[in-house]
């Protein structure tokens, strides 16, 4: 009988199935843990509205989210030529006042983590949901700008004429801009956008009043080689 | 590969999953909505060794000399993964920035002894 009840692979006696149950889910916990390179669990403080979430989900997985709003992650790997310590990040904005009278837009994003480990932009564009326009002319000249804090300097990353009949999504790619910013040890990854019709701001505070409109930044980014290299060589 | 059922003395596959609402982390992992961190167990006697497939080990290695050579020894075969595959998670990090990475050789597929 005691045979029977002992671990088949290791002889020890068999736990509690309870206990078994709570030991085995630690082991998972911590397994996840480690392979996400985190020390705890991340805490969320400021739950981000789930219309804006889902709205970055569905457009970074067109097809994959379901009607329930959960994401269909069979085979929705990231694409496997960018070696398997890619990922991708998105962060959405923190908006800033309206600055010279609200025709512009400061957005800024918090890269912490991505800073402190050497890593490569492989892509990364801004999303910008861009309000219809009244229509008096087809095209809105939509500019981002990149913000040096430390300087005060701004850099016009981007001109492209909008068509913005009707309201929208729009993306405007920075993936040298974020390169440049996560290579330098600035603090947060700051653009002025400024797409004005006759006064109006039409990607400004008002434009995206409603949750699911917030902008975002995508990124695929990977572990630079180097780094890697580097550790290897401690084991 | 076997699956293990109740009793499982050879060398098998142990089904386990895990819900994330039950552990009360579905607030900062988005998808999936769980994890089979499933696990080998049982035992894999002499003339299982080896079967189904070899899993790539030195040890296996080592322990299949030992028997073409007809030494018998006390090593025994071992009841190891000998299949993976990776697992997509999506999940909020400490600065809530969405990441969405592929973590590998996350979920075991098949066991075999070495």
């Amino acid at each position: 009988d005691a045979a029977s009840t002992a671990c088949p692979t290791c002889g020890r006696p068999a736990m509690e199935k309870g206990e078994e149950e709570r030991y085995l889910i630690e082991i998972a916990k911590q397994q996840i843990l480690s392979k996400l390179h985190l020390r705890e669990r991340p805490n969320i403080t400021q739950p981000l509205p789930r219309a804006a979430l889902m709205t970055a989900l569905r457009k970074l997985h067109a097809g994959r989210v379901r009607q329930d709003g959960t994401l269909d992650m069979e085979n929705n790997f990231i694409n496997p030529q960018a070696g398997n310590q890619a990922y991708e990040i998105v962060s959405f904005a923190t908006v800033e006042d309206d600055v010279s009278a609200g025709i512009s837009t400061h957005l800024s994003f918090q890269f912490l983590q991505e800073k402190s480990r050497s890593v490569q932009v492989l892509q990364s564009s801004l999303w910008m949901y861009v309000q219809p326009a009244n229509g008096s002319h087809p095209g809105v000249t939509a500019e981002i700008y990149l913000l040096e804090k430390d300087s005060g300097n701004r850099t016009l990353l981007i001109q492209r004429t909008l068509e913005a009949t009707r309201g929208g999504w729009h993306t405007f790619p920075v993936t040298t801009s974020l390169q440049h910013f996560l290579d330098k040890d600035q603090t947060s990854f700051g653009l002025e956008v400024h797409c004005e019709e006759d006064g109006r701001n039409l990607c400004g505070h008002g434009a995206f009043s409603h949750s699911s409109q917030q902008p975002f930044l995508v990124a695929q980014v990977r572990q630079r080689d180097d780094d890697s290299e580097h550790i290897l060589s401690k084991r | 590969s076997l699956r293990c059922g109740e009793d499982a003395s050879v060398c098998c596959k142990k089904d386990f999953y895990v819900k994330f609402r039950d552990i009360h982390w579905q607030d900062w992992i988005i998808a999936p909505e769980g994890y089979h961190m499933n696990y080998c167990m049982g035992q894999c006697p002499q003339h299982l060794s080896g079967s189904p497939g070899i899993a790539s080990s030195f040890h296996a290695t080592v322990f299949s000399q030992l028997k073409a050579n007809g030494i018998h020894s006390a090593v025994s075969s071992c009841c190891v993964p000998i299949q993976r595959r990776p697992l997509s998670m999506v999940y909020f990090n400490s600065q809530h920035i969405i990441v969405k990475m592929d973590v590998p050789d996350m979920i075991v597929e098949s066991c075999g002894c070495t």
